[in-house]
């Protein structure tokens, strides 16, 4: 995945990201793409969860998928998760629960309560930084005010780091992709360069949903295993949702 | 170190929106979640319309499982544990799973698994 929250001129936030599944889970030689990555494409929704006939949140998701990976609380913040890989995985996190340990959360079950009842970014970050999980996870979280966006790295326990927006001191974007900020990316999986490259190049001045599009559409930002891209904003509660598809050449991954 | 040039990279799009073109495959439908209904018949629209394409991810899943594991006994065992699984999880989500479950007439097992994928692939 790669999720990025950028602060224009003005200190309006856009977030956007794509949401890239599938890897090794199958290769369609035929087809040139990931086998799984295309069968989720069908599944992908908008939903309005909604009390009382008022919207509560919005969220772009995988039919039947309870959890969310991406989802805006208008006037209040936006949320998508990536995926974090790491030995002491979710894996060691569900023998915890099914030997009867049960004081973390489900990744997904986190998000959607996050969304569902935090009631500012505040609050949200508090909550995504400091509720034990039973798998690591990045959390890219944007507020309505400036410089209000940050990501969240966590492990099973704790908020290893938090990196902020700081536009003042000339970072008006955060990009996460899957590898924790403050080391190098797998250099055979660099999203992370081509995304900041592209949005130097587009310029705070210019930055829109719009622009954070072009730079999702990008390869290999784009790639064999990109699904969906969605488009964020806060003030509005605005989300948008595109399925994707990257024509060869393409990278896999 | 030397880094070579990633040979899939390309120079920054521009123009790409509105989406358009060979990258762009469609929109997606819309839905309402109403979380004044009860958790098992709140997603009931969405699965229902999109059940087909469920059980085909699900089965991917489980075939998945199956590489790794090479045991069909084994992994049918596992199944019905996974559904007792399911009332360990915290509400209204196991709620919402059930009611997912019996509305695309699927094992329990299976579509809990579909909804922990996450914490089991994070590996």
């Amino acid at each position: 995945c790669t999720s990025i929250i950028a602060e224009d001129k003005t200190g309006k936030l856009y977030h956007a990201r794509n949401l890239d599944f599938g890897l090794f889970l199958g290769w369609d030689v035929q087809n040139s793409s990931w086998y799984t990555t295309e069968k989720l494409k069908p599944l992908m929704v908008s939903l309005d969860f909604q009390k009382n006939n008022k919207t509560v949140f919005k969220s772009a998701n995988f039919a039947g998928y309870v959890g969310m990976v991406s989802g805006v609380k208008q006037g209040m913040f936006t949320l998508t998760m990536n995926e974090r890989f790491s030995l002491d995985g979710g894996y060691i996190g569900v023998f915890e629960w099914l030997i009867g340990k049960r004081d973390g959360w489900w990744m997904s079950f986190l998000t959607r309560a996050v969304l569902e009842n935090s009631t500012s970014y505040e609050d949200a970050k508090d909550k995504l930084a400091n509720t034990k999980l039973l798998a690591p996870a990045y959390f890219i979280l944007g507020g309505n005010k400036p410089d209000e966006g940050c990501i969240i790295t966590r492990s099973r326990t704790s908020a290893l780091n938090i990196k902020n927006l700081d536009a003042k001191n000339n970072d008006w974007f955060v990009v996460e992709t899957n590898y924790d900020p403050w080391k190098s990316p797998l250099i055979i999986d660099d999203r992370r360069h081509p995304a900041m490259n592209c949005l130097n190049k587009t310029g705070q001045e210019k930055i829109t949903l719009s622009g954070l599009y072009n730079v999702l559409s990008t390869k290999p930002i784009l790639n064999k295993l990109t699904v969906s891209t969605t488009l964020l904003e806060v003030s509005e509660g605005h989300i948008e949702t595109y399925l994707r598809d990257c024509p060869d050449p393409c990278s896999p991954w | 170190a030397v880094r070579a040039r990633d040979p899939f990279a390309e120079d920054c799009r521009e123009h790409e929106y509105p989406p358009n073109g060979p990258t762009y495959k469609g929109t997606i439908p819309e839905y309402v979640i109403n979380l004044d209904l009860p958790p098992s018949e709140r997603w009931v629209q969405v699965v229902r319309d999109k059940k087909d394409d469920l059980k085909v991810v699900i089965k991917i899943i489980k075939d998945i499982i199956l590489t790794f594991i090479h045991n069909e006994k084994f992994v049918a065992s596992m199944e019905s544990k996974i559904g007792w699984l399911c009332s360990t999880l915290p509400y209204p989500f196991n709620e919402e799973i059930k009611g997912i479950a019996s509305t695309i007439d699927a094992p329990l097992g299976d579509v809990v698994v579909f909804n922990i994928f996450y914490e089991i692939f994070t590996v």
